[in-house]
């Protein structure tokens, strides 16, 4: 069987052209480092992992760093993992202030027994098994910010229009 | 929201998804992402998928899955995740996109959104694309 690893780094309207090829370029780094590790003695969930872990590193993807906020300005993560030998799984939900959310997926899919982990609860796990989590707010981004006041400003807009 | 689907050498298959949401979503909302069979699915007796788009939607029609058991009822990979896609878009009025690797390491990419950035390596070769028939 020869390796494969395929990625996506979202779908969506991604109208601005420039946005697009850097979520191209974005992308195709994040397909090498996954096949690196896939061809260099690593696993495939070891594979899947850095791949993602590469594309929550960078901003313009809607993961980990530069993620969307919510309307608390605040930055909330989910994310999931799956082993095809066995079925086994790890997720987290509604989780702040941890750089790679992917691996703690993956350490809830390791370390215990649970399938899915959330908020407060996913924060202490993660620092029992060492993630030391950011400084609040660290994940939130100039552009983040901006597209926030840009929703907010087509919500008035939209229900101005309903009059 | 990003995701990544892989095959080793002796077949062996895992998927992984991450996500920061949707934009102006309620504190503490959940999303697809974090769900088993609407974000993320791999089984190495038919195949893995990442899916992405909206959340709400993937969740309820539990996307993953669904392109999962179509390959088992023998569909490719390209056909279970455009026919899975165009399903959920035409059932639910919201947009996806998904990606694919059977366990023969075929691939699939579909998405009922304007675009999404996709890449894979297979040997020496990287293929990638972020429009419609690319």
């Amino acid at each position: 069987m020869e390796p494969v690893i395929l990625v996506h780094g979202g779908a969506g309207a991604i109208s601005d052209d420039a946005k697009a090829q850097e979520l191209l370029a974005g992308v195709k780094g994040a397909a090498k480092t996954g096949y690196k590790v896939l061809t260099s003695g690593g696993g495939v969930v070891d594979a899947v992992e850095a791949a993602v872990r590469s594309m929550e590193d960078e901003e313009i993807f809607n993961a980990g760093l530069g993620s969307v906020l919510n309307l608390e300005g605040e930055v909330e993560m989910d994310a999931s993992i799956m082993v095809g030998s066995d079925l086994s799984a790890g997720a987290v939900t509604v989780v702040k202030d941890i750089k790679n959310p992917i691996s703690l997926a993956r350490l809830v899919m390791d370390k215990t027994d649970h399938v899915l982990l959330a908020a407060e609860g996913a924060k202490k796990f993660a620092q029992l098994h060492k993630v030391v989590p950011l400084q609040p707010g660290a994940l939130v981004t100039d552009a983040s910010k901006k597209a926030l006041a840009k929703w907010r400003e087509k919500q008035v807009e939209a229900s101005a229009e309903l009059g | 929201t990003v995701g990544a689907v892989g095959i080793d050498s002796d077949g062996g298959l895992a998927a992984a998804t991450s996500t920061g949401g949707r934009q102006g979503k309620l504190a503490g909302r959940s999303s697809d992402t974090c769900m088993i069979g609407s974000g993320t699915y791999a089984d190495d007796n038919i195949g893995a998928v990442s899916t992405t788009g909206h959340g709400e939607t993937i969740a309820k029609f539990c996307l993953a899955h669904s392109i999962i058991k179509a390959m088992e009822r023998g569909q490719s990979a390209e056909e279970a995740t455009q026919n899975c896609v165009e399903l959920m878009t035409k059932r639910l009025n919201n947009t996806a996109g998904a990606i694919t690797l059977s366990n023969r390491g075929e691939v699939g990419v579909a998405f009922s959104t304007n675009r999404m950035s996709w890449a894979y390596q297979k040997g020496d070769h990287l293929y990638f694309g972020i429009d419609k028939n690319e």
